[in-house]
């Protein structure tokens, strides 16, 4: 995956039967962001996997001020990666991880 | 901890804390 510069993972272990994961971001290459944003400071939030989308998260993040808009879609994409990662890890495991 | 801050936005919350310096440099 393309690298965003932001990491984002699992804040807690997937038991793979809640839809609500609590993921944590942070920032990994300040370098790769373009707009102001707060180094060593990690965002935990919870992400619901039926009814939220990485781009709304995304969005909410730079209303509260965490980042710049023009880093919204890096956001949303670093969110996105971990999220596909973490369905595909959960189609492959169905039976409570 | 006291460094832990709690931002509500549209009802989603969000926790924040600083993160580790290893996690920086391990990553």
């Amino acid at each position: 995956a393309e690298d965003t510069g932001l990491r984002v993972e699992l804040a807690e272990d997937d038991d793979c039967s809640n839809s609500s994961l609590g993921l944590r971001l942070w920032v990994e290459d300040p370098k790769k962001l373009k707009g102001k944003h707060k180094d060593n400071e990690a965002i935990e939030f919870s992400f619901n996997l039926e009814t939220d989308t990485p781009e709304e998260v995304a969005y909410e993040m730079v209303k509260s001020g965490f980042f710049h808009e023009s880093d919204s879609k890096a956001v949303a994409k670093s969110i996105r990666d971990r999220v596909t990662l973490i369905k595909k890890t959960r189609e492959k495991k169905p039976a409570g991880c | 901890n006291s460094l832990t801050q709690v931002v509500h936005s549209a009802g989603r919350r969000f926790i924040v804390s600083p993160v580790p310096e290893s996690r920086l440099r391990e990553s």
